[in-house]
């Protein structure tokens, strides 16, 4: 799978999901 | 005995990748089993690998006595609830927990030695109306329950010596969890598939719940089986006990699907189906690393190579019946089958 088929990928996926999402 | 057991088939020319026949477990006085699993035990400064074995009302603890005998150490009464499943507590000694319920599960119990008193005892870990339940790792145990229109997400966690400590919520989705799966690779990263075929993910520490994805339409009241990240994403095994037979993928029972976390975006990586010419759906099975073992509808058991998508092993039934339940042990890659009539079949893979 490409990039393009998902979308821009992130390594700290967890992290960022983390800092976004409601407490 | 050995006329009752049945001889594996073997599905490619992987010649080290076989299903021998080890040992079987024999207990007269069970009628029928209900769940198998393994637990690692301490007795007398002597650490093994045991078997659990559990029927309506009862579980045995099973240690192993010589290469093809095993011992019962000791059983477990339950009361008028039926078991309905050992729930295994990853990397612990001397704890088996147990779901307990008539259809859902109505309660969860501890099993367990205590060397202060030297008695086996068992305690009351929650009541509820719960819908899933997983044992995670450090002694953890996760559960999701309905009560009215609320959905609680609970982790609760326990000591050394089986006292649980208190719980941690976790924010609930709307939609019903059906199963739930740890991360691999992303520490406090927890995974729930839900009645409604999305994956949610949650941060344990924080009791975020951070991302709603769905799976798609084609495959109906997916089960995550195991989770893992890689490269920045989220490859998750599902099992598809509603799938239906499609000529391109034959009859799936576990599909890996790889999921962008940050985009909600994902793609087919993996189809395991069965193998081709054999009659039978998925009805029950179990993930263990890159393995994955079934029991179909007719009653044989399907060993895959999740990288590779191919069945490698069947065990057909044998004459003793059809195979109710296959488990993999904890330790090694040994795989416990068992009947109807309360037999247990242990096998290398």
């Amino acid at each position: 799978c490409s990039d393009s088929d998902l979308g821009p990928i992130s390594l700290n996926w967890f992290e960022e999901l983390s800092s976004e999402a409601p407490p | 005995n050995e006329a009752e057991q049945s001889t594996p088939v073997l599905f490619d020319d992987l010649a080290e990748e076989n299903l021998q026949f080890v040992s079987k477990l024999k207990d007269s006085s069970s009628s029928c089993a209900v769940d198998v699993s393994t637990v690692w035990w301490e007795a007398a400064g002597c650490r093994e690998l045991c078997v659990v074995t559990a029927c309506e009302n009862s579980v045995s603890l099973w240690k192993p006595l010589a290469p093809d005998h095993w011992g019962k150490v000791y059983t477990w009464q339950l009361g008028e609830i039926p078991v309905i499943q050992i729930i295994p507590l990853l990397d612990t000694c001397n704890l088996i927990c147990i779901a307990l319920g008539n259809l859902e599960i109505g309660e969860i119990r501890l099993l367990l030695y205590s060397s202060e008193n030297d008695s086996f005892k068992q305690s009351l870990v929650k009541t509820g109306n719960i819908k899933a339940v997983l044992g995670l790792k450090d002694r953890r145990l996760v559960s999701s329950s309905r009560s009215m229109q609320e959905q609680e997400v609970e982790v609760v966690s326990f000591s050394e010596t089986g006292r649980s400590k208190h719980g941690q919520t976790l924010m609930p989705p709307e939609e019903t969890i059906l199963a739930f799966a740890e991360v691999e690779g992303v520490k406090d990263a927890l995974l729930g598939t839900t009645a409604m075929n999305s994956i949610v993910i949650w941060n344990l520490k924080t009791g975020q719940l951070l991302k709603k994805m769905h799976i798609g339409y084609s495959y109906p009241a997916s089960i995550c089986h195991r989770a893992y990240s890689d490269s920045g994403l989220l490859f998750v095994v599902l099992s598809h006990p509603h799938a239906k037979e499609s000529e391109s993928c034959g009859n799936p029972a576990f599909r890996v699907i790889a999921f962008n976390p940050k985009t909600a975006r994902s793609t087919g990586v993996i189809f395991s189906s069965l193998p081709p010419g054999h009659a039978g759906r998925y009805m029950e099975g179990e993930v263990k690393d890159a393995l994955a073992a079934a029991v179909l509808s007719s009653g044989a058991i399907a060993v895959w190579d999740l990288l590779l998508g191919r069945c490698t092993a069947l065990l057909p039934p044998g004459p003793a019946g059809s195979w109710a339940l296959v488990r993999w042990s904890a330790g090694g890659s040994g795989l416990l089958a068992g009947r109807g009539d309360g037999g247990v079949c242990l096998y290398r893979y």
